[in-house]
Formats: C-alpha cells, sequence, structure tokens
C-alpha cells in the first residue's frame, strides 16, 4: 500500500517549461 | 500479466516540500506507478519512490490526450470542501460550503470551475462531488 499523496494541492505547472504541443 | 508502467519525463526542476514527494530535475525519466486525481503522482526513479506535482511530467510515448476528459461545458455540481485563496490571476477564491461547477477535470489537478458568471482554476483536492447549484 502507498502512502497517501500529500495534503496540499500540487503547484501550477512551471510558468517557463510549459508541456510541449505536438 | 506483469504491470507495465508509463514512463514520463520530468518538464523542469521539482524542489520536495514533504517527506512523502520526491524531487526531481529536468529530463528525469521516471515511471508513473498511480495517478491521483488530484494532480499528485505516485513515481519511482530507480531507488526512490515519492508523489510529484503531475504538472511536471510530460509522457513519453506522446500526447496523453486519451487520458484527459473533454471540458463538460454543462458543468458538473461540486461543493467546496475547503477554503482557497487565489494565488495566481486565472485561480478563484472560495469559500468551504460553496457550491460550484467543473467544466473541466485537468490531469494536473487544477480544475477549471464555474461560480455565478465567473470561471477560473481550484485545487481539485479541496472540491467533493454533489451538492445543489446555488441560486
Amino acid at each position: 500500500t502507498f502512502k497517501q499523496p500529500p495534503s496540499n494541492p500540487p503547484p501550477r505547472p512551471p510558468p517557463d517549461a510549459r508541456k510541449k504541443q505536438p | 500479466g506483469p504491470i507495465v508502467l508509463q514512463t514520463y519525463r520530468a518538464i523542469a526542476d521539482y524542489e520536495k516540500s514533504s517527506t512523502t514527494e520526491m524531487a526531481l530535475k529536468a529530463g528525469d525519466m521516471v515511471d508513473v506507478v498511480e495517478k491521483s486525481e488530484n494532480g499528485w503522482w505516485f513515481c519511482q526513479l530507480k531507488n526512490k519512490r515519492g508523489w510529484v506535482p503531475a504538472a511536471y511530467l510530460e509522457p513519453m510515448d506522446g500526447p496523453d490526450e486519451s487520458e484527459e476528459q473533454e471540458p463538460n461545458y454543462a458543468g458538473e455540481v461540486y461543493k467546496v470542501q475547503k477554503s482557497y485563496t487565489a494565488v495566481e490571476e486565472d485561480e478563484l477564491t472560495l469559500k468551504e460550503g460553496d457550491t460550484i461547477e467543473v467544466i473541466h477535470k485537468l490531469l494536473d489537478g487544477w480544475w477549471v470551475i464555474r461560480k455565478d458568471e465567473t470561471t477560473g482554476y481550484y485545487p481539485a483536492m479541496y472540491l467533493q462531488k454533489g451538492g445543489e447549484v446555488d441560486t
């Protein structure tokens, strides 16, 4: 069994490294 | 059969902020073990394991379109489980108990929601399904 995920929201996407679109 | 884990690449450095998280360096290749709807993914990298923000990962096998739901402009009713104050301009500030509609469930755990006539991002982990729309 895994530990529970963190109780705080994950950070927003990094501003200068957006996911590349195909 | 064997479980085939999906490989993702870190798109930026990530410093962990709690013990169950895993730090990343841009370019790290991680195997994703579990994807939480709230945007934290449980990953392994060599002998390390921990939760990583999905927003910092990109799939190695092409775009992830199949996983991401389409926007639902009709909206799905959720209740705010925990208050949150907007940090970025595109986020919404809401109070516990507010009723809102979810328009787009993004994999990074920041969902596009609508409250009255306003739309913005809100942490998925602070939302709970169900409730009636306030009128």
